[in-house]
């Protein structure tokens, strides 16, 4: 529903992380979930959507269920922030050494996506805001660059 | 009609949020 609209893309990382890290995809379906519930509960498309969802999560936590990272929080909360900032490293490296491209400029975004997906386990650092601004201004001044066929500063 | 609705979506909506606290509980 296009209520839920701020959502799609961390869903869409879900569908993205089904079979290469499930973990990934509980987390950003949790963040869609929460976040969802604040943005519109109440009418019958967002509900019908919210309670899919839940359904969804319910049967992947039971899926997960011998996963540290599903079932203490602590071990969640490291295993999402270390695949962040592996997004954002390899995103950063590609930037510094010139090799702007479709990839990179997703890692950078999924990174930002990811560092949302975070407040989940409680409020997000200093750092991992700072991060998160710069990943997400690169990836749109990157895509903006080449489209416009102008070289990335 | 209208306040059966609102209770309606009232009770969808905390069984929603019961579910979520669930979820969370176990973590």
């Amino acid at each position: 529903p296009a209520q839920l609209k701020a959502v799609q893309h961390h869903l869409r990382t879900a569908q993205e992380h089904e079979k290469r890290d499930p973990v990934v995809a509980y987390y950003c379906r949790l963040y869609a979930m929460q976040t969802g519930m604040k943005l519109d509960s109440k009418t019958p498309e967002c509900r019908k959507f919210l309670v899919k969802l839940m359904d969804q999560l319910e049967s992947m936590k039971t899926e997960l269920s011998d996963d540290d990272s599903i079932t203490q929080e602590v071990v969640g909360n490291a295993h999402i922030e270390n695949y962040a900032l592996k997004m954002f490293l390899y995103a950063d490296n590609e930037d510094r050494a010139g090799r702007f491209h479709k990839n990179m400029i997703k890692s950078f975004y999924t990174a930002s996506l990811l560092l949302d997906v975070l407040s989940v386990f409680g409020e997000l650092s200093e750092e991992n805001i700072q991060h998160r601004k710069y990943a997400r201004w690169k990836a749109a001044y990157i895509h903006n660059c080449l489209k416009s066929g102008e070289t990335p500063e | 009609t209208g306040s059966v609705g609102a209770s309606v979506a009232s009770a969808e909506q905390d069984e929603l949020s019961q579910r979520l606290a669930r979820l969370r509980d176990q973590m």
